[in-house]
């Protein structure tokens, strides 16, 4: 009996591994076609943030400080871009305001593209309510600052509105329905 | 349109 159960054995536990190998690799799949479902190649980025209740709470007891969106692009060979925001604040802002940054991203086609980027780019928290609305800003990338040189790491420095809008503005508006907000860039 | 000047992020980790 042990003779021929060793190798069954011996097989089961290569199954096991097989198993949680692709277990890992489906999570992976899972988070990619999120990616990849949500990702527009348009310029314009609608990132959806669910369950803001936890996650202000987090930002507050500096477990995440910040959370990335789903990269966007300019066009299917343009640049690759994403929006960083802080729940509970950076530099100035922190512990009042909302802040909401633009990163430039590390994209295939860089070497075709002109930098340092140079697109104007608006930040917009949605309105949910009827009045619609929206709250908004718009820069225009100051060519000498680093975060839109052509991306030497994963991502740029995030650059934007440490003071994007006040939490109490935020909390009180119709800006948060079903615990989601909608940001714009 | 107005523009306002961009401003850095300072914090320096990656969440």
């Amino acid at each position: 009996t042990t003779h021929t159960l060793a190798p069954l054995e011996t097989q089961l536990n290569r199954h096991d591994d097989m198993l949680s190998v692709h277990e890992i690799r489906l999570a992976d799949m899972d988070l990619r076609f999120q990616v990849l479902e949500t990702a527009s190649y348009n310029g314009t980025l609608i990132w959806k943030i669910r369950d803001y209740k936890r996650r202000k709470q987090e930002a507050v007891a500096a477990k995440t400080l910040s959370l990335y969106s789903q990269p966007f692009y300019t066009g299917y060979f343009g640049y690759k871009m994403c929006a960083r925001v802080y729940l509970n604040g950076d530099g100035m802002g922190k512990g009042t305001h909302l802040s909401l940054f633009f990163v430039v991203m590390r994209g295939e086609y860089d070497a075709l593209l002109p930098w340092p980027f140079k697109q104007k780019v608006t930040l917009m928290l949605m309105d949910q309510g009827p009045s619609r609305k929206h709250l908004g800003d718009a820069f225009k990338p100051d060519p000498n600052s680093s975060s839109f040189r052509r991306p030497a790491a994963e991502m740029n420095i995030a650059s934007g509105c440490p003071l994007f809008v006040s939490q109490s503005v935020l909390e009180t508006g119709s800006y948060i329905k079903d615990d989601t907000i909608f940001i714009k860039v | 349109q107005q523009f306002s000047m961009p401003i850095q992020c300072t914090d320096r980790t990656d969440e």
